[in-house]
């Protein structure tokens, strides 16, 4: 594997998001790039990455392998990367190590890195193809914000989906509390924009604690995109360029 | 009070 990433600060950024959600995984590299899939440790929310080989220049890989790394190491390792570094990962074959250099944008200084490998035995779910009966856009910082504010009040979170809007609410010892978007356009800043694109309406219950772990990802992407259905997990989805994306699942609460 | 499930219960090994 030999791959050139522009900005190290992508990896690190990823990393930050979901290390706290999951700690040893397998970066699964092949000819169309690098992937992660791994469980949280309760089983409730699954993170799956996508970083096309498109995002790399150049990109390499000529065998399947899957580089088993402790994310607090790795998460240890980027942070010697100043933020304007451009970063290479290598592996061999059948590696004991993967090698991360740091090069800065001009090109003066180079570092190199190490981190020793793991096996580690993951199980990989099959993600079904789904239509979702609710998609909606909306900027991720406005998500994070209202995941925060409901936690104040409870553990859980409605999310309902109509055609009037959506509507994130909740109801806790001190009281309750909700908050609703209607789909908005933004000509200047499309950033802040929110859209919602509905088939059925949708209605369910989440933990506030795994989607407020989530929202770390708040700072790859300006927009977030929430796909629901009735009766399966959640998709939040942050965009990554070039097609990458980190998106996290979550079960719903069930029997309300 | 809801329940919470597993992702496992959707999402299949393989």
């Amino acid at each position: 594997l030999e791959a050139r990433l522009e900005q190290a600060n992508l990896l690190k950024k990823v990393v930050d998001a979901i290390k706290d959600l999951v700690q040893d995984c397998n970066f699964d590299c092949n000819d169309s790039g690098i992937a992660l899939q791994a469980m949280d440790n309760s089983h409730v929310a699954l993170v799956s990455m996508m970083l096309k080989s498109e995002s790399f220049s150049p990109f390499r890989c000529d065998r399947n392998i899957a580089l088993g790394i402790n994310l607090t190491s790795l998460q240890k390792v980027l942070r010697c990367a100043n933020s304007e570094d451009i970063l290479t990962l290598k592996a061999e074959d059948a590696p004991d190590v993967v090698n991360l250099v740091f090069e800065s944008a001009d090109s003066d200084r180079l570092s190199e890195y190490d981190i020793k490998l793991m096996d580690i035995d993951q199980e990989h779910l099959g993600i079904p193809e789904t239509e979702y009966a609710a998609n909606i856009s909306m900027p991720s910082a406005e998500f994070q914000k209202i995941c925060r504010d409901l936690m104040a009040l409870s553990e859980s979170v409605a999310i309902e989906c109509t055609k009037e809007g959506v509507k994130f609410s909740c109801n806790g010892d001190i009281g309750s509390g909700s908050v609703t978007l209607r789909s908005h356009t933004n000509v200047d800043k499309p950033e802040n924009n929110v859209e919602i694109d509905l088939t059925e309406p949708v209605a369910l219950t989440f933990s506030l604690k795994y989607l407020v772990n989530f929202c770390k990802a708040s700072g790859l992407s300006g927009q977030v995109k929430l796909c629901l259905s009735n009766e399966v997990p959640l998709l939040v989805e942050y965009g990554l360029a070039s097609n990458s994306y980190l998106r996290f699942y979550l079960a719903p609460k069930i029997g309300d | 009070k809801p329940g919470q499930g597993g992702i496992m219960s959707f999402f299949k090994k393989g």
